[in-house]
């Protein structure tokens, strides 16, 4: 389901500050689908959660958990 | 696991500044300890608290505001705390979390500050769940253990601890003591009256103890008397045995049930210790480099000791004479020295042995003789009766120092 501009806005940051979303250094702050999509992908597969690279009850309540302030530096490379 | 860098040192030590409202300090103090404890048991590690100045990883809690960090906190949940890979040493807790221990409320500080202690010695985030660096904390776990993945990590920055020194140290089942401190008791004369202990010691120096002090033995006589704690600080005097062990460059100190560990002259974290597989109040030590073995003396019994390995201690002591013979029991000192001998000093003799650890012909001799007192007190020898200046003798005509200035003593923090 479409997430609302809330829900959005928070999980934009949460990938941002954990290291899954690169901000470009040009241009505008919006983001292209396919590389959220990525990087959700990414975050469930580093979770050990069903890879969708959609935004699911599983993947929301992940990020809602306590965690570390460091970055993850996982991508698909490094996943490999 | 993923690697972020390393400490070009693996003795490191740590400052906590501040503790959460939630814990008392001894609490805190227990988790965070027990946290570096978790890295130390399984990576060449060590991690010594400080309670001033700088440490090399420092560990305090701070909330939305800090004037000292740039990355601040976000309230209760969420990030619960952050570090410094290394060689930074920072480690920050969110003072808004409720920190506890022993429970499943709250969180746990021991596993994040093990977590973060991790990150402090260069371990990224793990992909596995389970480990203790996965990111996101899993909860509290009575019977927590380091994940495969996190041993994997931490040795490969840092490599294995040996096995056998772990066990060694857990054997011992020694208790830390507070370091004695006294009034220095009378300054000895090195050319009469008998030493409480003798090493030949880092550096290749020959060192003789007695009483609340310390001075080397050269071909040109005793140097300077100085105080044992000078050099070797926090050990006391009137000790009862010393043992250098070239094979882990450390000197083991022995008096009463105490014992204390010094690489070089720096003590060896948590020691002074006491010790219960060997009987107090020993006479002397010895390491004896055919076997690289270190020998404990008492009455006339002695044990073997393997510093490095798993020693079965039940099977002495052993009587002295059937491996040393000829020499008397109850020795004052003994040791290995650099010409290959072995010798044992008692009184006002000294007895040196041969490869087949016989004592040799001519011996005992007057310990003046040993210590180059010739020049001062001639020295007669107990056996024959000749006066033997000491510059004559053979044997100690090898002692590596000629020096008999205060150059001869390391200073204490050399």
């Amino acid at each position: 389901r479409a997430l609302g501009p809330t829900e959005k806005e928070a999980v934009l940051d949460y990938l941002l500050q954990y290291g899954y979303l690169q901000k470009p250094l040009e241009g505008a702050d919006d983001f292209r689908l396919e590389d959220i999509t990525e990087a959700l992908r990414t975050f469930q597969e580093a979770s050990g959660l069903p890879i969708s690279g959609q935004m699911d009850d599983a993947t929301r309540a992940r990020m809602k958990q306590p965690r570390c302030g460091l970055e993850d530096p996982f991508n698909q490379k490094s996943l490999k | 696991y993923l690697l972020l860098g390393h400490w070009r040192k693996k003795n490191l030590t740590f400052r906590i500044f501040n503790v959460p409202s939630t814990l008392s300090l001894p609490r805190v103090r227990a988790a965070l300890h027990q946290a570096f404890k978790y890295w130390s048991s399984v990576a060449p590690l060590t991690f010594r608290e400080v309670k001033a100045g700088w440490a090399d990883i420092r560990l305090s809690f701070h909330g939305r505001q800090s004037l000292y960090c740039s990355n601040t906190f976000d309230g209760p949940g969420k990030v619960l705390a952050h570090a410094d890979i290394p060689e930074l040493g920072s480690i920050h807790f969110d003072k808004d979390e409720l920190w506890t221990e022993g429970t499943y409320q709250g969180v746990n500080l021991r596993i994040i500050a093990a977590h973060e202690v991790g990150h402090a010695l260069g371990l990224g985030h793990s992909r596995y769940t389970q480990a203790l660096m996965a990111p996101v904390y899993a909860g509290y776990q009575p019977f927590f253990k380091l994940h495969p993945d996190d041993v994997a990590g931490i040795q490969a920055l840092y490599g294995k601890r040996s096995p056998e020194t772990r066990d060694e140290e857990e054997e011992t089942e020694m208790l830390t003591v507070s370091p004695v401190t006294a009034k220095p008791g009378p300054m000895p004369n090195p050319c009469s009256g008998e030493v409480d202990a003798m090493v030949l010691g880092p550096r290749g120096k020959t060192y003789a103890f007695k009483g609340d002090y310390v001075w080397t033995v050269t071909d040109s006589g005793p140097g300077p008397l100085f105080q044992i704690s000078a050099l070797w600080e926090g050990l006391p005097g009137n000790l009862d045995a010393a043992v250098y062990s070239p094979r882990t460059r450390r000197t083991h100190f022995f008096k009463g049930n105490k014992v204390w560990r010094y690489v070089d002259f720096k003590m060896s974290p948590g020691f002074p210790m006491k010790f219960n597989r060997v009987e107090p109040n020993l006479d002397a030590a010895l390491y004896w480099p055919v076997n690289q073995k270190v020998f404990l003396f008492k009455g006339s019994g002695y044990w073997q000791w393997d510093e490095l390995a798993r020693t079965d201690l039940s099977r002495y002591p052993k009587p002295i004479k059937e491996l040393f013979t000829g020499v008397p029991d109850r020795p004052s000192a003994a040791m290995s020295w650099q010409d290959g001998q072995v010798y044992f000093f008692k009184g006002k003799e000294y007895w040196r042995l041969n490869q087949q650890l016989r004592v040799a012909k001519g011996y005992p001799r007057n310990t003046t003789h040993w210590m180059h007192c010739g020049s001062q007190t001639p020295d007669t020898n107990s056996s024959t009766g000749d006066v033997t200046p000491s510059t004559t003798d053979t044997v100690l005509g090898t002692t590596p120092s000629t020096m008999g200035s205060t150059l001869d003593i390391p200073s204490a923090t050399d």
